[in-house]
């Protein structure tokens, strides 16, 4: 990209290319496009080496939401993790529990997912990995109902944080997404302002669709945490761009592994630098 | 929609009989916007258009057709042909127990898709028997024997401790004793740039020679989907492609630059996380999709 004398046809061509296989998407990657050729037009833009820093200033502003990470103001700290099928919930729950545990606080782990096959024998062994405890209802169906008991039992057991896991859900299922919502309700009656942290778990591999996911799950249940997870592999990202910047939700962590450790505070310089 | 958008287009090239480069440039720009919106890789993209392109150039407007309609039935035909094509039923002959081993990043549906597959051949008139050869993820063995139960079939019981490929070819056997066929070998989610795990799975399609060996991918796949193809590719020479959670409303792009890049036959697609919920791929109704 940057052996180049001027900004011209090609050079936008090949920066188009970048940002689409990165996953930034049609739309977004046209926004940053266009800033670009308003730059030029204007003159305040004519050197290719100036080229990629703007960008990545746009990128990163792009990326820049404030909002309160996770911050345990409240006791017990209630997070509820969702998403689609596949993404790393109850991995990231195992990730987080364990970090949390280290940090000196008492979390309890919530199997909420009662549906797919051994679910809960999973999320039990993160439990014993992370040293975190666990509620876990084996012959009940209803997530709602493990999920009211558990919420009692932290207050009760005066836990400092609660990981409830959830069953994955595509958003286009209307019934899962009341399911979710119920859940959220039981929630509230046992702590009125509850869920705290309501976490969506996005795949770095996935393309344009997270875009959907993001602003389905958001409206039925008011995200305020994303976690991306799986860029340890070649795929960049690029989907929480556009996310970020439509509904300005925090990314607090990535995952880069499929480890306890494999969990890092999200760094947009980081990201940003990564996608070139 | 893509014929809303190109109907815009071609509205203002009213009263071409024929596609020229001018009217086609704009309507193929449309298509090609369409192309990316659906994950579509950048390259597959680009190449598919440049195919459309040389089809189209100089053709009459068919006298039933507007423009717009025209370009679409171009591309919807070229999609389809691609897209299609290849066999697409599973090769089971040989001496039994032959065996289909599933394979793919982290997360894709493979330990699910190996129940649906067994269920789809037991009602086939089949014996099929899951293996468990996923020694690394928490309860995973314990996943698998739980879906053989829903799906009514024998799962060869694994001991997380020996290591895959011994494993595999002890399932061999076992298969073999208990007169099952075929086997499908669930292995474990790994990246394609993992060497050791790559490996892994290399070696047991050396040690069980699997008649199919198929890719098992998330249709929200997006860029990366031609990176992942290619590499599982070259290491294990695929037989085919399963797309997983097809019943969203993801328009599945991965579907074609998977399909470029590899020339492997898509042969199923999850639609569900029920055990019946799998379908045969049907290229014309992906092709559509795709487009949107
Ligand atoms: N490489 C990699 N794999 C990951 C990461 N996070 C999770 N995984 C893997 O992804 C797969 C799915 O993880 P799960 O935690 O079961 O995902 P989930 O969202 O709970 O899945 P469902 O409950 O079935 O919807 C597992 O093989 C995990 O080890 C990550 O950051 N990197
Ligand atoms: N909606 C939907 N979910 C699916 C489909 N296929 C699988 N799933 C779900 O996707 C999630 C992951 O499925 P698994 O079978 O555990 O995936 P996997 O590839 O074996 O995962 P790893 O072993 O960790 O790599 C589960 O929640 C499944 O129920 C599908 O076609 N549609
Ligand atoms: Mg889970
Ligand atoms: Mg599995």
């Amino acid at each position: 990209v940057l052996g180049k004398k001027e900004i011209d046809e090609d050079l936008l061509e090949e920066l188009e290319e970048i940002l689409i296989t990165s996953d930034l998407g049609v739309m977004t990657t046209q926004a940053l496009i266009d800033s670009v050729q308003q730059k030029v037009k204007r003159k305040e833009l004519d050197n290719p080496e100036r080229l990629k820093e703007f960008l990545q200033q746009e990128i990163h502003r792009f990326l820049d939401v404030p909002g309160k990470l996770i911050d345990f103001s409240q006791k017990p700290f209630i997070i509820l993790v969702i998403g689609v099928n596949g993404v790393g919930k109850t991995t990231t729950i195992g990730k987080l529990a364990g970090r949390f545990q280290r940090e000196g606080k008492k979390v309890l782990m919530v199997a909420g997912d009662t549906f797919r096959a051994a679910a809960g024998e999973q999320l039990e062994i993160w439990a014993e990995r992370s040293g975190a405890e666990i509620i876990r209802q084996k012959e009940v169906s209803d997530p709602s109902a493990v999920v009211f008991d558990a919420v009692k039992a932290a207050k009760a057991r005066e836990m400092d944080i609660v990981l409830i896991d959830t069953a994955g859900r595509l958003h286009t299922r209307v019934n899962l997404m009341e399911e979710l919502k119920k859940i959220r309700r039981v929630i509230q009656k046992e702590i009125p302002d509850g869920p705290h942290k309501t976490l969506l778990i996005l795949d770095a591999t996935m393309g344009q669709n997270a875009i959907s996911q993001a602003r389905i799950f958001h409206e039925a249940m008011e995200i305020n945490g994303i976690i991306l997870t799986k860029l340890d592999g070649t795929a960049k990202g690029g989907i929480i761009v556009g996310i970020c910047n439509e509904l300005k939700i925090p990314i607090e962590y990535i995952g880069i592994g499929e480890k306890a450790d494999d969990l890092q505070p999200f760094n947009p310089d980081e990201f940003v630098r990564a996608l070139f | 929609s893509l014929s809303e958008r190109l109907n815009l287009t071609f509205k203002k090239l009213k009263g071409q009989g024929k596609l020229s480069e001018a009217n086609m440039k704009e309507g193929l720009r449309e298509v090609r916007l369409a192309l990316l919106e659906a994950d579509v890789h950048y390259k597959v993209a680009k190449d598919f258009i440049d195919r459309v392109k040389e089809r189209s150039l100089g053709q009459e407007v068919l006298a039933s057709l507007t423009p717009a309609q025209q370009v679409i039935k171009i591309v919807q035909e070229e999609l389809t042909g691609l897209m299609g094509g290849s066999r697409q039923d599973l090769n089971l002959a040989g001496r039994p127990p032959v065996a289909i081993m599933l394979a793919g990043l982290q997360g894709s549906g493979k330990t699910t898709t190996a129940g649906k597959l067994a269920l789809y051949l037991k009602e086939k008139n089949f014996r099929p028997g899951l293996v468990p050869a996923d020694v690394y993820r928490p309860a995973a063995i314990d996943q698998l024997q739980k879906v053989g139960g829903v799906a009514g079939v024998e799962v060869y019981p694994s001991d997380p401790k020996i290591n895959p490929v011994a494993l595999c070819l002890s399932a061999m056997e076992w298969g073999k004793q208990n007169g099952l066929n075929p086997l499908i070998l669930d292995t474990a989610g790994r990246l394609h740039i993992d060497q050791a795990l790559m490996t892994e799975l290399k070696q047991i399609k050396e040690q069980v020679r699997p008649n199919e060996i198929l890719l098992v991918a998330d249709a929200m796949t997006g860029q990366d989907a031609v990176n992942v193809a290619q590499k599982f590719n070259e290491w294990l020479e695929l037989s085919g492609v399963i797309l997983t959670k097809m019943e969203g409303d993801a328009r599945g792009g991965a579907a074609l630059s998977i399909k470029s890049v590899i020339q492997k036959p898509i042969k199923f697609i999850g639609v569900g996380e029920k055990l019946e919920a799998l379908e045969p791929f049907h290229p014309d109704r992906m092709a559509s999709r795709i487009l949107g």
